[in-house]
């Protein structure tokens, strides 16, 4: 299995919407 | 607007930025809102962890104890798909260290929990689903944590649930194991074990959670742990946000409608956040679907292609679909199919190749010595999801340093493309 770490969600506004079955990626999430 | 017309295929650092730092900067984003919490690393600045409870890890120990972590979630996975749960049956594959697989690299937030309540840094973990404590009076065994360990005596809205409760047998799929019950007392006895051997065992209870003074889930249903072991790093249990019923994505589907979103700081000096609730989830997100289901805890995305600089890898899709990827908050480095990751650290290298190479770090092999210089220009690496979904990753995600004369590609091969 590869893994999205947390290195690289760094920064990211990461969505986790789990009725709609998605994920979303926000650049500049913490700014 | 010419920068959207012409994507920067570039970062420009100053290496002064991969040198730690000793104050604490506080996010703008998400701060003071409802239903937010602020994420910190447990071994920055902003963490209030004394230094005597958590003791910086090396960069290798870090990376060691990633490695355990992802032998842990295979070992899941492997599990869950041959229908069998049975956790002490993958022991012998799995690394016998104390409690690494949680303690290495994580972020924490804390909550309240009880009334009066009590406030409590957690492990933020998406990639399992039990919320767990330790309680007194530690029946078995308690590590040391930071703050005072929870005491359910003084708690006024704190009960156990009964063995014959629903959400008893509902531990089966959130922690693996199949619950026990009390023979003096019908209370239901919840075990989690990690793939490290570390594990906590204890009462499952509910009390009232505190998020923030306007978020409040009252019946919060969470382990309280009398028999805990493991390295912690100080922290007083973990907060479970994966997908299962019993996860606090999953019980605070009433007040949030299970969306939650967070940011996890460039720096460990920085604060980030986790919020519940669509209402506050980033405007500009772009969005890309859960693949097909892997177990029932994780998230699982599709990648199906890696830029660098800009330009597309030659990597087949089926290399990335074959394998599958899941997304985790607790892992640190991205594990990539060996092909994916080849292809990765060869592209990476040609556009580095004004800077000099030097020995690899644990699991990282392509690393460089960057004492000589103050700036340095490195290709902005990009996935592509499903959806068609390109996401660049930033300069704080593509690097990892253990000082400025060893700062390495972020990213490491799985041992198989078929992993």
């Amino acid at each position: 299995i590869g893994i999205f770490g947390n290195v690289q969600q760094k920064t990211l506004g990461v969505v986790y919407d789990l009725p709609a079955g998605k994920v979303g990626f926000a650049p500049g999430g913490c700014a | 607007a010419l920068e959207e017309a012409i994507p920067n295929h570039y970062h420009n650092l100053q290496t002064t930025s991969f040198l730690p730092s000793s104050i604490c900067t506080l996010s703008t984003k998400g701060d003071r809102k409802r239903g937010t919490l602020e994420v910190v690393h447990k071994h920055g600045p902003c963490s209030t962890f004394s230094k005597d409870m958590v003791k910086p890890l090396a960069v290798e120990d870090i990376l060691s104890h990633d490695q355990d972590r992802v032998e842990s979630i295979r070992s899941r996975l492997t599990i869950t798909t041959d229908g069998k749960r049975d956790i002490r049956g993958s022991k012998a594959t799995l690394p016998a260290k104390s409690g690494s697989t949680i303690g290495s690299g994580n972020y924490i937030v804390t909550v309240g929990l009880g009334t009066p309540k009590k406030d409590l840094s957690l492990i933020f973990d998406t990639g399992s689903d039990l919320t767990w404590t330790q309680c007194q009076p530690c029946a078995r065994s308690c590590y040391a944590q930071q703050e005072t360990i929870f005491a359910p005596s003084s708690s006024t809205t704190y009960s156990n649930i009964s063995c014959s409760a629903s959400e008893c047998s509902g531990l089966t799929s959130a922690t693996g194991n199949k619950p026990g019950c009390s023979a003096s007392s019908s209370a239901c006895i919840y075990g989690i074990q990690y793939g490290d051997q570390s594990f906590s065992v204890g009462f499952f209870a509910k009390d009232k959670l505190t998020l923030t003074s306007k978020d409040v889930i009252n019946d919060f249903y969470f382990g309280c742990g009398q028999n805990n072991q493991g390295l912690f790093g100080g922290a007083a249990g973990l907060l479970g946000l994966g997908r299962d019923k019993l996860s606090i994505v999953s019980q605070s589907t009433r007040e949030y409608g299970k969306v939650f979103s967070y940011c996890l700081p460039s720096r460990a000096s920085y604060t980030g956040y986790l919020t519940f609730g669509k209402d506050r989830a980033a405007s500009n997100a772009k969005y890309t679907p859960f693949s097909s289901s892997k177990g029932s805890s994780f998230y699982g995305l599709e990648l199906q292609a890696i830029f660098v600089g800009g330009s597309k890898l030659a990597i087949s899709p089926t290399v990335f679909s074959s394998s599958g990827m899941i997304i985790d908050s607790g892992t640190v480095i991205t594990r990539l199919p060996p092909t994916a990751y080849s292809a990765l650290s060869k592209a990476f290298r040609s556009q580095m190749t004004k800077y000099t190479l030097t020995k690899p770090l644990s699991i990282l092999d392509t690393c460089y010595d960057f004492s000589k210089t103050t700036t340095v220009t490195i290709p902005v690496i990009s996935m592509l999801w499903g959806g068609n979904i390109k996401v660049d990753i930033a300069a704080q995600g593509t690097l990892y340093a253990n000082g400025i004369d060893q700062v390495c590609l972020a990213f490491a091969g799985n041992g198989d493309d078929s992993d």
